[in-house]
C-alpha cells in the first residue's frame, strides 16, 4: 500500500459512517 | 512473522500463532472500526463540519483520525506507572512492550500524553481542542482549502476564548495546546511509517 489509510480500510469506514447519517436524515 | 502487536488499539499485544492473517486483521478491526466510527460521529457534531464538501469531510477524517484517536486515548499511556492499557483492559509495562518491538513511537506517545494530561483540560476544553485537531489535519487532498481554513480559525478562536475564560491566569495553556498540533503531526508521520512497514502474512 502506498497510502497508510488504505492499509486499514479507513476510507471505507469513514464513508459508510458519513453516508449512514445522510440515509437517516428525514425528508 | 511478527508475533506481537504493540498498538493499544488491539485487545492484547499477544498474537495467537495459529490465527491466520485474515483472523488477526478481523480481530483488530473489531476494536478499530468502532473507534473510527466514533471519530466520524464526533466530526459530524463539530459546528460547520457538515457544511464542508463530502470530499473534504472524508479527506480531513482520513488525514486526522489517527491524531484524534491519539488525543482521545492519551489516558491509555500512563506515565506514572509506565504502562500502556490495551483495549482488552490489561496493562503492559513499557519494558515488556519494548521487548515485543515497541520503539520510538511508544516513547513519543508517552511524552505527548504526559504533556497533554499535564494541562488539566476539562471535558469541554478537550472536546473543542479535539475538533481543532481534526480540522488542522493535513490538507493535501482538500478541494476547498479556504473553507477548511475558515472553520479552523473559527474553532481556534472559540478554543482561545474558552481557555481564557476558564484559566484567566494561565495564558500559556492556549499556546501549549496549539504547539500540540505539530507534535500530533509528527506522531502521525511516525505511525504512518510503521503502518506502511507492517505486513500481516496470510
Amino acid at each position: 500500500f502506498s497510502d497508510p489509510a488504505s492499509n486499514l480500510g479507513l476510507e471505507d469506514i469513514i464513508r459508510k459512517a458519513l453516508m449512514g447519517n445522510l440515509e437517516e436524515r428525514p425528508e | 512473522n511478527r508475533m506481537h502487536l504493540v498498538c493499544p488499539m488491539n485487545m492484547s499485544p499477544h498474537v495467537d500463532p495459529h490465527k491466520s492473517g485474515h483472523g488477526i486483521w478481523e480481530e483488530f478491526s473489531h476494536s478499530f472500526t468502532p473507534a473510527v466510527r466514533e471519530v466520524v460521529e464526533f466530526a459530524k457534531r463539530i459546528p460547520g463540519f457538515r457544511e464542508l464538501s463530502q470530499h473534504d469531510q472524508v479527506s480531513l477524517l482520513k488525514a486526522g483520525t489517527f491524531e484524534v484517536l491519539v488525543v482521545r486515548f492519551a489516558s491509555l499511556f500512563e506515565v506514572k506507572d509506565r504502562t500502556v492499557t490495551f483495549l482488552g483492559g490489561k496493562k503492559y509495562s513499557v519494558e515488556a512492550l519494548r521487548a515485543m518491538g515497541a520503539g520510538d513511537l511508544q516513547n513519543s506517545m508517552f511524552d505527548f500524553s504526559e504533556k497533554l494530561t499535564g494541562l488539566g483540560l476539562n471535558e469541554e476544553e478537550m472536546s473543542l481542542f479535539t475538533a481543532v485537531v481534526l480540522v488542522s489535519a493535513d490538507r493535501s487532498g482538500i478541494e476547498n482549502a479556504n473553507s477548511v481554513e475558515a472553520l479552523q480559525e473559527t474553532l481556534i478562536r472559540a478554543l482561545r476564548s474558552l481557555i481564557t475564560k476558564n484559566h484567566p491566569n494561565e495564558s500559556a495553556i492556549f499556546t501549549k495546546l496549539l504547539l500540540k498540533l505539530p507534535d500530533l503531526r509528527s506522531l502521525n508521520n511516525m505511525h504512518s511509517e510503521q503502518l506502511l512497514a507492517f505486513k500481516v502474512h496470510p
